[in-house]
């Protein structure tokens, strides 16, 4: 689950920055 | 819908959400990959293996290992889920612990990771990207 968590976030980010 | 305000949610929100201080968040996100797992409307060997496996690596009161084998038997419907999720940063993780968990080659799979990313106000282009983060 921690992983989730990191996937979430990296994802997010990604997202964010576009 | 929640009121999605790109570059506002700080990496420790994702984190901590998920810590062994928050089994709420833990649990939510558990209850998510069960009622993934369970959309083809069964859950196989396999993925009960998969979720016993993370079950026994979280922190849980005897109470809250039950309740989740409990929900092995009756996984929340997709509506119950999404109305069990707090704020906007939640829903990311719901979706990728869902999308984690679920058998993405069969088409209802993917009509049930459609509608959750639908319900839960994810857009698009963050689907996209969670998926490249999961590699499917």
């Amino acid at each position: 689950l921690a992983a989730v968590g990191g996937l979430a976030w990296k994802a997010y980010k990604q997202y964010s920055e576009q | 819908g929640f009121d999605f305000t790109p570059a506002t949610l700080p990496e420790q929100s994702f984190t901590d959400a998920i810590d062994d201080n928050h089994s709420d968040g833990q649990l939510l996100l558990m209850r998510a990959m069960i009622a993934a797992a369970y959309a083809d409307g069964h859950i196989d060997e396999t993925e009960r293996q998969k979720i016993f496996a993370q079950v026994e690596t979280m922190q849980l009161s005897v109470q809250e290992k039950a309740m989740l084998f409990d929900e092995l038997r009756k996984p929340m419907q997709l509506s119950e889920l999404v109305a069990a999720v707090p704020n906007a940063q939640m829903g990311i993780e719901v979706y990728a612990a869902s999308a984690s968990a679920i058998d993405l080659n069969q088409t209802v799979s993917k009509h049930y990771l459609d509608t959750l990313a639908n319900q839960l106000c994810i857009p698009s282009e963050l689907v996209m990207s969670i998926h490249r983060e999961l590699n499917t």
